[in-house]
């Protein structure tokens, strides 16, 4: 739908605009969901890192499980670097709120290299500084 | 910045792009005119240049706005979720999902409707992609990958042009004061930040 002016959104439409759920909402029930545990659509949620990158070399979609593995958890930390999270490898409320919002269908990553802040040296993501006294 | 793998670009002989949209969606002049302003962003800060054509099959660049499976394996995913996706040079698709609910003039960051995507914001992004920028970490910048619905971003920030730029080269006429390192407005009540 186009709206050639914001004040053109006809008024029916909006009192239903609240209750709208965007593709990726239902992930937000993951939250909490630790390495180790098992949750129901914990699989679409790897869909979602591969699709963008975040789990290369993959089996076939159709073939991930809903367990919270290394791979989950590794793809969960390189996609916090990436947006400048705190990079916990846990599926907390700010990751999630991230992972939701919309965006481009573009991958962050492309064959398992990406120019995005998880592909810099470690020193370049070290919130730690070391300075010298002269 | 970042480039796609190999780093692509538009070879030296085609700097004068033309695009064309796809005459199956019948899209109105306003809506047209809403991409000839994201390409100008683009251009000021290069040596490109971007022509409208109604030679479709003909042109360099081609957008068009689909639903679901449109044939390139890359199916859009309905309301909200993934909202375009563009291929590096010289491919030149642009592809916008069709289930969203584009606003294409006045401030969306007023709209009632949660939903709202500004569509000049995510042309500007598209056309970095065409162009053969990558994502970046940086959240002022335009080619970082994510937007909020109701939020304007339209204004290149430093990170994109030294992107672009070290593709193509300044535009001569490029006065680097006139690019914001403040180019969002937000009205997003769906993150509790």
């Amino acid at each position: 739908r186009f709206f050639p002016n914001i004040t053109s959104i006809p008024p029916w439409l909006q009192p239903n605009s609240t209750a709208v759920q965007g593709a990726w909402d239902s992930f937000k029930k993951f939250g909490g969901c630790h390495p180790g545990e098992k949750s129901d659509g914990l699989s679409k949620l790897k869909n979602y890192f591969h699709y963008f990158g975040y789990i290369p070399n993959s089996p076939p979609s159709s073939n991930f499980t809903d367990d919270f593995d290394d791979e989950l958890e590794s793809a969960i930390k390189t996609y916090q670097k990436n947006f400048n999270l705190n990079v916990t490898g846990e599926l907390d409320e700010q990751t999630l709120n991230h992972i939701t919002r919309p965006r481009c269908g573009n991958a962050d990553i492309v064959n398992g290299t990406t120019s995005m802040n998880s592909g810099k040296s470690t020193s370049l993501n070290s919130k730690h500084f070391h300075s010298v006294q002269h | 910045y970042s480039y796609f793998p190999g780093q692509p670009v538009w070879p030296e002989s085609r700097r004068d792009l033309t695009y064309a949209f796809d005459p199956s969606n019948g899209l109105t002049d306003t809506v047209k005119s809403v991409f000839t302003s994201a390409f100008a962003r683009w251009s000021e800060v290069t040596p490109l240049t971007f022509t409208q054509t109604d030679s479709y099959n003909g042109a360099d660049i081609r957008i068009g706005f689909y639903n679901g499976d449109h044939g390139d394996g890359e199916p859009f995913d309905g309301i909200l979720g993934t909202l375009a996706h563009a291929f590096s040079p010289p491919s030149g698709r642009f592809h916008l999902d069709d289930a969203e609910e584009w606003v294409v003039s006045g401030d969306v960051t007023t709209s009632s409707l949660t939903s709202a995507i500004d569509m000049e914001s995510v042309a500007v992004h598209e056309i970095g992609h065409l162009l053969g920028l990558g994502h970046s970490s940086v959240e002022e910048a335009i080619m970082y990958p994510t937007i909020p619905s109701r939020t304007k971003k339209v204004q290149l920030a430093s990170d994109d042009v030294q992107g672009i730029q070290s593709l193509y080269g300044a535009n001569p006429n490029y006065n680097p004061s006139s690019t914001s390192t403040e180019s969002t407005q937000q009205n997003d009540t769906s993150d509790a930040h």
